[in-house]
């Protein structure tokens, strides 16, 4: 059975595009079929890569979501591409509970033919999160080390306890990144060691640095894994990687 | 009569509640009345500040927002703080027009006793931004010249260009700074050539270098104009304003 991380965080510009992208690549690349979910009527996940929007989506359509897989330049790595139409349900009444369990039911049967799912979600914890993390065993946080990273968690932490009690033994925080790393900051340090004081073994030993490859990657439609093999953003993702394969 | 900008951009951290503050501030620093308005749940504005997001705010309850409206460090400068209940907001079925016309109506009657206001929002086009663009005469969009910055530029002038459609004569594209703005990357330059193609004029000269004391002045609760007067990222603020004022 395979695990199904939901990437979020409503704060903006952390890097959750970036690390579904490239933990998505680094895991297939370690050989799991992993399957890449863009959540996000930005739909930053699926440009990433170099593939477009698109306009009908199953999710919106009601269908299975085979309907919409697509293969990728990598081995074992597919993608279910986003949809600007994404912004009409983020905006649907929030009492559609038939239509919520559709949605959860089609993306739950189609998570289940792979060893990983990773779903990138909008800086928001609307209807589009909530969906994604109901379908998730897992929340991955990426977190920006400076002033207002601390600010969001308590709402967001509030959002995933209620998801918690709707799916008792379903969801669990599976891990909080520090992203966009920058050592000489003191305000770095300070805001590493609250997160991991507060938040303790969830947080993963791997930091992943501020790499100009990493800016420049999505440019070339591509993870920073295929865009810059050797670069220090690949590194990290990498060592990421198998710190999430080490906690199975 | 006074000027009120919206600081809006889908994308996330892009430097909206950064250019909300700092351009408020050295607004107010050069003779003029103004109001920070924080619309975001997440409520960074008010915090960037040394200030407390409240739980009881005006624009819930039905009241007129002097009721809500602070005095902050700086003379001259007015903060509505932010509410973490805004979530409820945003929320909303968003066919409450009854709802909006009373919000728009409170917010556009504070304004009235101001030069200028400024409204930062959350990354999203949701009910929040789309209030804050019905009260404003200027949207002003902060961009981060990486990547995913023209993506959702598209979305954007759509929403702007309905909510000028409903109020007509009202709103105007006030103007685009670019953000983070970081020299040494070639894709920078790409994307301030790109965005300033396809706006022309609108574009701001002034352009926000990446700056650590940007980064540290909120930790501080301060503006980084008071927290590091001799910065960069300082200069860079109050040219900004410079450029603001004589658009009047
Ligand atoms: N380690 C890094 N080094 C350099 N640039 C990075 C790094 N991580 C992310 N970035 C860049 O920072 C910007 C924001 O990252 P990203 O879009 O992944 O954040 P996000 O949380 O998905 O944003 P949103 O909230 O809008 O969805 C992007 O331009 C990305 O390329
Ligand atoms: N010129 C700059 N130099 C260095 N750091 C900056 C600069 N501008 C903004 N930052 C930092 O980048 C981060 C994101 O900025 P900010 O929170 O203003 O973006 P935002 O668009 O309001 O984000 P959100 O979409 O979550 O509301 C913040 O930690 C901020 O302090
Ligand atoms: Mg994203
Ligand atoms: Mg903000």
């Amino acid at each position: 059975m395979g695990r199904t991380f939901c990437i979020a965080n409503q704060k903006g510009g952390v890097g959750k595009t970036t690390t579904s992208i490239n933990l998505a690549t680094a895991l297939a690349r370690s050989g799991h079929h992993t399957l890449l979910v863009d959540m996000d009527p930005q739909c930053n996940a699926t440009s990433g890569i170099g593939q477009q929007p698109v306009d009908r989506h199953p999710l919106i359509v009601d269908q299975a979501i085979r309907h919409g897989v697509l293969s990728t330049d990598v081995d074992r790595l597919d993608l279910l591409p986003g949809s600007k139409s994404f912004r009409d349900l983020s905006v649907l009444a929030s009492d559609d509970s038939n239509h919520d369990e559709l949605l959860i039911e089609h993306l739950a049967n189609g998570a289940a033919r792979y060893d990983y799912v990773l779903i990138d979600c909008p800086p928001s914890l609307g209807k589009l999160t909530r969906t994604a993390l109901s379908v998730s065993n897992e929340v991955l946080m990426p977190i920006q080390c400076e002033y207002f990273a601390m600010e969001g968690l308590a709402q967001m932490i509030d959002v995933i306890r209620s998801v918690m009690l709707d799916r008792p033994g379903q969801l669990t925080f599976g891990g909080i990144v520090l992203t966009m790393y920058d050592e000489s900051l003191e305000l770095t340090q300070e805001v590493d060691q609250e997160v991991r004081d507060f938040f303790g073994e969830i947080v993963f030993d791997t930091v992943v640095p501020r790499d100009v490859h990493v800016t420049e990657a999505p440019s070339h439609g591509q993870s920073v894994i295929d865009y810059a093999p050797r670069s220090r953003g690949t590194r990290a993702y990498m060592e990421l990687c198998m710190e999430v394969l080490e906690r199975d």
